[in-house]
């Protein structure tokens, strides 16, 4: 089953 | 001030319908190099970028950066009052409570003005990196466009495996399967219909089909799409404007 990501993941806040 | 006129209100209306249905409250800056936007959707799944050159214009003027916060459900409706072929000229002074919208037909000397309050929207802005893409591959936007709503139609996710000569959608549902095959293609009467393909390591990925049909509503705005995929990174799609560009990241299904 795949399992959504969120773009947490891969941005950081500024 | 800011005083920006778009020579067609068409181009506007395009660029707002291409992201308005997975955002709603977005900041615009505003500064002497043009406008830029970025927005993520509340699940915090797909990411959009909008910039908007100068020389996309007929005329701008922005003497101050100055932020306008707006719901896109509202502008658009404003949008719709206007003619497509009408100039649009966005107008705001430096601390604005609303923002003045002017279509104007040159040709009947019909002038319509409309303004839309602003909002305080807290919103953080996220820095995106330089990253590294595995795969980009430029194909006309139609097609992405009909591949990803035809496999929609079988399950809530897409997987697009790119290897040295192919590109390869897939769909898994309940009621069955699907897949379409591409392989690059040199058009050279018609540019606009190429498929081009740069691939530095094959690519196996898996999207939430409901984000990628936000993201082909974009398509009303460039013949072109380009696709970069990364297996660390979110995929880019992006759609050029003649200055600037409206981008959508989106992060992948992992297999769990």
């Amino acid at each position: 089953k795949f399992k959504q990501t969120s773009l947490n993941r891969f941005f950081t806040k500024t | 001030m800011l005083e920006a006129k778009f020579a067609e209100a068409s181009l506007f209306k395009r660029i707002i319908d291409g992201f308005k249905d997975c955002v709603s409250l977005v900041n615009f800056q505003c500064k002497e190099d043009g406008i830029i936007a970025q927005a993520v959707d509340d699940s915090r799944v797909l990411l959009v970028s909008l910039e908007i050159g100068v020389e996309a214009f007929q005329e701008y003027r922005c003497d101050h950066p100055v932020t306008l916060g707006m719901d896109l459900g509202s502008l658009s409706k404003i949008l719709r009052c206007g003619n497509n072929s009408d100039t649009l000229t966005l107008i705001a002074d430096d601390k604005p409570d609303s923002i003045l919208l002017l279509f104007e037909d040159t040709q009947r000397e019909r002038i319509a003005e409309y303004s839309l309050k602003l909002m305080d929207i807290d919103a953080d802005f996220l820095k995106i990196e330089d990253l590294q893409y595995d795969t980009t591959l430029m194909m006309p936007s139609t097609e992405f466009s009909k591949v990803v709503k035809d496999l929609s139609q079988l399950t809530d996710s897409i997987n697009i495996m790119v290897t040295k000569e192919t590109i390869k959608f897939v769909a898994e549902g309940e009621i069955g399967t699907g897949s379409v095959i591409l392989k690059p293609v040199m058009d050279m009467e018609k540019p606009a219909e190429s498929i081009k393909l740069e691939m530095d390591q094959p690519v196996d990925l898996t999207f939430g089909a409901k984000y990628l049909l936000d993201i082909v509503k974009g398509s009303a705005l460039s013949d072109r799409i380009g696709i970069r995929l990364s297996s660390e990174a979110p995929a880019l799609f992006q759609f050029d404007l003649s200055s600037g560009f409206l981008q959508f990241f989106l992060a992948p299904k992992f297999n769990d």
